[in-house]
């Protein structure tokens, strides 16, 4: 089945 | 020193109750341009980004940064001695132990004042890439509501489809399956009831129910809500508010099959 991703995944730590 | 005074208490009083089962610990970040709020949920799954606009406040006065460290579940049990229509006023010093919030009932000329104490809060910073989203959704935000808390009955998970002919929210779960279809919809004298749909390509995407139907707490902000979505992007949920101040989620896909 589908996993779930993470947000860091997608957006750079600043 | 920040000062920032709200006509009515209302619309902090709602922000911080839509995302305070998503986010514990957050910095309230204070500038001239006003009051930002930027924190993952514990899982880092989903992101709230909330941007108070120095001109939703009057008077507002900042004048250099700050960074006002709450813990949301104390905020809110301050919050709940606020009144809808009382004025609220928050203040803080340049470096603050304390957030001063004060409410104003002027019709019964009754004031209170409390002290919340603060604490350092060290968090991640993300950058938010300005993005060119495959679609976006506008829709009622009490429709968005009852289609999030009746899928969930299906399923824990949604797949979002926009396509020309509309856009498709299913659900496949062990007692069997479901979806809603919304069309683009504009009635003239309801524009509450708007469904607007951009599509630049069609797109679907899977979202776990159970972090949407937490977005929906912010239902009571706006009567509005936009759903913007590209391929395998995290999905953006916004709320807006009056002056171009925002609430808005970001909530990572699931990826696979």
């Amino acid at each position: 089945s589908s996993q779930q991703s993470r947000i860091e995944g997608f957006f750079k730590v600043q | 020193m920040l000062e920032a005074r709200l006509d009515t208490a209302n619309l902090f009083k709602s922000a911080v109750d839509a995302i305070k089962d998503l986010v514990q610990d957050c910095n309230f970040d204070c500038n001239d341009s006003g009051i930002a709020l930027q924190a993952m949920d514990n899982s880092h799954v989903a992101l709230v980004s909330m941007m108070l606009k120095a001109e939703a406040f009057s008077p507002f006065r900042c004048d250099r940064n700050i960074a006002l460290g709450v813990n949301l579940t104390s905020l809110t049990k301050v919050l709940r001695a606020a009144g809808r229509d009382d004025t609220l006023t928050l203040k803080a010093e340049d470096a603050p132990d304390v957030l001063n919030l004060v409410f104003e009932a002027t019709a019964q000329d009754r004031i209170s004042e409390y002290d919340l104490k603060l604490m350092d809060i060290d968090q991640e910073h993300l950058g938010i890439p300005d993005t060119e989203y495959a679609a976006t959704i506008s829709m009622p935000s009490a429709e968005f509501k009852r289609i999030t808390t009746d899928l969930m009955a299906m399923s824990e998970s949604v797949t979002i489809e926009a396509t020309k002919d509309g856009v498709k929210f299913s659900s496949t779960g062990d007692i069997g399956n479901g979806s809603i279809t919304l069309r683009q919809h504009t009635p003239v004298d309801k524009p509450n009831e708007t469904v607007e749909i951009e599509l630049s390509e069609p797109v679907a995407l899977t979202f776990s129910l159970k972090y949407l139907t937490n977005f929906c707490k912010a239902q009571p902000l706006s009567n509005q809500v936009k759903l913007c979505l590209s391929a395998e992007v995290p999905l953006m949920v916004e709320y807006g508010l009056e002056g171009g101040s925002y609430l808005r989620f970001y909530l990572a896909p699931k990826i696979g099959d």
